[in-house]
């Protein structure tokens, strides 16, 4: 028996609108402890890992450990019916092949219940080591979307570099360059629209910036975006849903040859 | 020109 109940609905609304795009099937693992999910895209060049703790729920029942193959398009066309301000409850029983999710209003004057039919799904889990990162930069969420936004429209890849003046994000295409540089910067008043270099080493890797623009979906999620780098892995973005849990894309880069 | 890696160059399976 699997029964979890957020207020804040919202929050599942917008996680489902920030992977739908990049992962069209995944498996969802429920266990006592909360959820997550984790899928490569189809070119297996990013992977999306979610975790969303039970004690961001108002309740929480999960009997045993289960695990649900979903179609995150069918799941977002679901979720679409459901209001911004709705309690969102989620149902499944052991060995069922459908997952119910329930919509009620805030005044629970309304509520909705939608069975979604689940799939198999057959993913291999990666396990994904902890690393000491060379580089971590927490910075506005709102800025690493512009930033993605803008050089897209003049290259198709973007380096990132990270000295002690600061973090570069660099293009080239066919009308020329660009080159955006942000320093460190902790004297703001609210301490979200800080960027926070942590430099061990500096480093400088590339990378499509189709994925890029695509983990930027996230950005309803979390005021802050932090990129964690280190030359031998993929970047990390993480976007941190507040006591929750956390969305983070992992992206290969690209290698000169 | 860049050559793109993949997740699986870096990640195994559990």
């Amino acid at each position: 028996m699997l029964e979890l109940r957020l207020v804040q609905g919202s929050l599942l609304k917008k996680v489902l609108e920030s992977i739908k795009d990049l992962v069209n099937d995944a498996n969802f693992d429920f266990s006592s402890s909360g959820f997550s999910l984790q899928s490569m895209d189809s070119s297996h060049v990013a992977l999306v890992a979610l975790l969303l703790k039970s004690e961001g729920f108002e309740h929480y029942r999960c009997d045993r450990n289960t695990s649900m193959g979903m179609n995150l398009g069918n799941m977002s066309k679901m979720l679409k019916c459901a209001g911004n301000d709705d309690i969102i409850t989620i149902k499944g029983d052991d060995g069922s092949d459908t997952v119910t999710f329930m919509f009620e209003s805030p005044t629970q004057d309304k509520i909705a219940d939608f069975e979604m039919k689940l799939m198999d799904i057959d993913s291999e889990h990666l396990g994904i080591p902890e690393a000491e990162y060379h580089a971590i930069v927490k910075m506005p969420s709102a800025e690493f979307a512009r930033i993605c936004k803008d050089l897209a429209s003049i290259g198709d890849t973007v380096v990132i570099s990270v000295t002690k003046e600061g973090v570069k994000f660099s293009t080239r295409g066919d009308i020329g360059t660009a080159n955006i540089v942000l320093r460190q910067n902790t004297t703001v008043d609210k301490p979200e629209d800080a960027t926070v270099i942590e430099m061990n080493e500096p480093v400088s890797m590339t990378f499509a910036l189709r994925y890029m623009n695509s983990f930027t979906k996230a950005t309803p999620l979390s005021n802050t975006v932090t990129i964690s780098m280190s030359p031998d892995l993929p970047v990390v973005v993480e976007y941190k849903i507040a006591e929750m849990g956390y969305v983070r894309f992992y992206l290969a880069p690209k290698m000169e040859e | 020109p860049c050559l793109q890696r993949t997740i699986l160059d870096y990640f195994k399976d559990d």
